[in-house]
Parts: structure tokens; sequence; C-alpha cells
């Protein structure tokens, strides 16, 4: 049967920063080809297909709390694979190779970790599943 | 396009998102 895709409102204007994304204006319909866990979603807008911020799109129908997963407060043990520093003040600065705990895995691809009493966001593109127990 | 998605993080919600959030 035909594939039905999930349409999604333009919350913001964003501008790309490279080739394959696709500029999004406020109050633009876009259908999403499919949703990246690093909080890039490919869709389609008219004529146009590219990667957009999951960030700056919500559900046609009400808010997406209902989609959100559940916050873990137990955390899920993850490394960061590549070093981020703070450019807001609900961010946290990490190196590569540390051992975080992720508690909240936010649809926008910044997820809410813990580094020992220091919570913050970090991009979920940085982190990687480890191994280890808790 | 679909295969090379951005090497950079997406950018934080947008600040009217946010106050929604909070």
């Amino acid at each position: 049967g035909p594939i039905i895709l999930d349409t999604y409102r333009v919350i913001a204007d964003f501008e790309k920063t490279s080739k394959h994304e696709i500029n999004l204006h406020t109050g633009d319909l876009v259908e999403i080809v499919e949703k990246n866990q690093n909080g890039w979603w490919f869709c389609q807008c008219e004529s146009k297909r590219g990667w957009v911020p999951a960030s700056y799109l919500e559900p046609l129908d009400g808010p997406e709390e209902a989609e959100e997963p559940d916050p873990d407060y137990e955390g899920d043990l993850h490394i960061t694979t590549q070093a981020y520093q703070a450019e807001q003040e609900d961010e946290i600065s990490l190196e590569v190779g540390e051992t975080v705990e992720v508690i909240h895995k936010l649809l926008d691809g910044w997820w809410v970790v813990r580094k020992g009493e220091e919570t913050g966001h970090y991009p979920s593109m940085f982190l990687q599943k480890s191994d280890k127990k808790n | 396009s679909i295969k090379n998605p951005p090497q950079n993080p997406p950018p934080r919600p947008p600040p009217e998102m946010r106050r929604k959030q909070a």
C-alpha cells in the first residue's frame, strides 16, 4: 500500500549550513522520510528534499511530548566520541573518551547526560553506547 | 543525499520552543 509520511509544521526559520540540508520557513509543512537519532531528519518539502533539524519542527496534531521517550534517571552508560565545548548554560562540556550516564534521549538530538554531579545537554552524535555495566 | 546526514550537531530548539517546553 502507499507509504504515509508523518507531516510536521516548521516553528522557526532555519538557514542551511551544508548542501545536504534545506532552508525552512515558519509555517511550512514538511513530510518526514527518515528520523535520525542525532536530531537531523530527512524530509521533503514541495519539490525540495534534504536534512532538517527536528528541533525546528512540531507535529501537526499537537505537542511532541507524546513522542519523546521517558527519562531514565538510572542512566544509560555512553562514551563521548568527540569533545564538545558548551555554548549555552544548560549544556555540558566534555572531552573525548569520557564515560557519562545518559538520562534523557530527546528527539532533537541533544541528550541530557550526567557526569558526576554535573548534568547538561550534549550532542547525541558525539555519544556511543558503552558496553560497561553500571 | 539521504545517505549523508550533516556531520555537525543540529541547532538547539529555537528560544520560543524552549519557553513552551519550560
